[in-house]
């Protein structure tokens, strides 16, 4: 018996909002730890890693490891039908091929149910080691998702790269090239709309950036943005999800040749 | 040119 209830559901709207583009369908892992997901796109470049911790939901009752394949595009049709300010929650019985999802409205005056058949899917699980990384960069979301967006007007591909300086984003394309460099920046008022370079060694790495115009669909889960890059992994674009958990996409580097 | 290397070049598959 599975049963999820999360007082906030425009959280579980905005999570499918952020992953349905990038990964069609994908097994949601259900433990005493937490509600999670890892899942790579279909070219096997980019990975999507989701955890909503237990201790975030009103209600958590999960009697047994249990993994549900869903379709990410018919989930986010059904999420869609929830209001903003509804309460959802998730249910499916032991063995059951279907789970329900349940809104309520915040007066209690309209509950809906709505259910989804689950799916068989063969995924494959990475092992993901904590890793340290070169530099480590935390922006305004809203800020990264500009700057990737403006770029990939310019461009296919981004160069991040992270020196005292600041960090610089780079493409360039037919029509040009572009340069943004954004520098550190603590004494602003508010803590979100600080950028915070921590840096190790300097690192340049190069990325497509329609990966990265994916990734800033969980803009609205987070106010900021962490980029870990290192000359040797993936980078890791998170986006934390309040007292909840977070939202990571890693993607791996273009190599030149 | 440039290449894309895809995850399992980093990660290991469970």
């Amino acid at each position: 018996m599975l049963e999820l209830r999360l007082v906030q559901g425009s959280l579980l709207k905005k999570v499918l909002e952020a992953v349905k583009d990038l990964v069609n369908d994908a097994n949601f892992d259900c433990s005493a730890t937490g509600f999670s997901l890892q899942a790579m796109d279909s070219s096997h470049v980019a990975l999507v890693a989701l955890l909503l911790r237990s201790e975030g939901f009103e209600h958590y009752r999960c009697d047994r490891n249990i993994s549900m394949g869903m379709n990410l595009g018919n989930m986010a049709k059904m999420l869609k039908c929830a209001g903003n300010d509804d309460i959802i929650t998730l249910k499916a019985d032991d063995g059951s091929d279907v789970v329900t999802f349940m809104f309520e409205s915040p007066t209690q005056d309209k509950i809906a149910d709505f259910e989804m058949k689950l799916m068989d899917i063969d995924s494959e699980h990475l092992g993901i080691p904590e890793a340290e990384y070169h530099a480590i960069v935390r922006m305004p979301s809203s800020e990264f998702a500009r700057i990737c967006k403006d770029l990939s007007s310019i461009g296919d591909t981004v160069v991040i790269s992270v020196t005292k300086e600041g960090v610089k984003f780079s493409t360039r394309g037919d029509i040009g090239t572009a340069n943004i460099v954004c520098r550190q920046n603590t004494t602003v008022d508010k803590p979100e709309e600080a950028t915070v370079i921590e840096m190790n060694e300097p690192v340049s790495l190069t990325f497509a950036l329609r990966y990265f115009n994916s990734f800033t669909k969980a803009t609205p889960l987070s106010n900021t943005v962490t980029l870990s890059l290192s000359s040797e992994l993936p980078v890791v674009v998170e986006y934390k999800i309040a007292e909840m958990g977070y939202i990571r996409f890693y993607l791996a580097p273009k190599i030149e040749d | 040119d440039i290449f894309q290397n895809a995850l399992v070049a980093y990660f290991d598959s469970k």
